[in-house]
């Protein structure tokens, strides 16, 4: 597969939250996501590590708008289930990079994190499928990594950047 | 954005890698998959999470013929960057749930979750885009996932699978 990384999106309307601690067995997911749900909450990002000693922490963003009631909804889960800790953030940016044949080419994702990381952008969160890269980041640096991502993938003025 | 889960994909050829308590600051990502797209390593999924404390983890899967060889260049990474651990597991698979509009419909990664813990299987990792919604579980799941999968989203005939 040859690369073709295609372009650059943002997008500044979503918040993320953290549930931390959340037991390793299964049923969790479900009992976390089934009432945001039923609350018609729109997910987009859900990442999930894998655990250690029995507990791994559950992130996922939703648009900043259901931002309130998702953390509430969660709290009532996280007091059933017996969590540590709710984070939340608002102030975040989801850059991604786009293309095809993205997977088989480790090569994008570390040209990627090497870009963010010369601009001294810390990456928060990293999600991968094989069209997209996407990197959370604290919102101030929204347009230097984009810019910079712009740049270092060759794609030519920023005015074509998209917002997904 | 009509949902519309058109299948569901499983891989068993991967295996998975974890640095355990990585430090949270720029340039570490770039650190650790360097050295493996310079030692032509094909990496698919990354998933890294928020971090607590100044420490996260960085998990993502390598194709099995690479693992020993990924794990061999990420304890030299480990070792000069100061983490904490290095797990590997290569006893697992893929199973992924593919569509259109999956993102906007927060029931299509819920409902997935659900059936997965109906039948007893535990979520290891959980990575999603906007087209596919993938969860890593151990390898001796694989046919029953697939199966209660697709039954669950009304696929038809189990043979339809695909393998990606
Ligand atoms: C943490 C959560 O994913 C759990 N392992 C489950 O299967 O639901
Ligand atoms: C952990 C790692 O992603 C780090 N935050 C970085 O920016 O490289």
């Amino acid at each position: 597969e040859q690369v073709v990384v295609s372009g650059v999106a943002y997008n500044r309307d979503e918040a993320k939250i953290t549930i931390v601690g959340v037991p390793d067995h299964p049923g969790i997911a479900a009992a976390i996501f089934t009432p945001l749900s039923d609350a018609s909450i729109v997910v987009d990002m859900i990442i999930q590590n894998a655990s250690s000693d029995g507990r791994t922490d559950m992130t996922f963003t939703v648009p900043k708008g259901d931002f309130k009631r998702a953390v509430e909804t969660c709290r009532k889960t996280m007091e059933k289930l017996g969590c540590n800790d709710i984070r939340g953030d608002e102030n975040i940016a989801k850059i991604s990079i786009v293309g095809v044949g993205m997977r088989s080419h480790a090569g994008v994702a570390t040209k990627m994190f090497g870009i963010l990381s010369k601009e001294g952008v810390n990456i928060q969160m990293i999600s991968t499928s094989e069209i997209k890269i996407s990197c959370v980041v604290d919102a101030k640096y929204t347009e230097l990594a984009v810019r910079a991502l712009h740049d270092g993938f060759g794609l030519g003025d920023v005015d074509g950047v998209s917002k997904s």
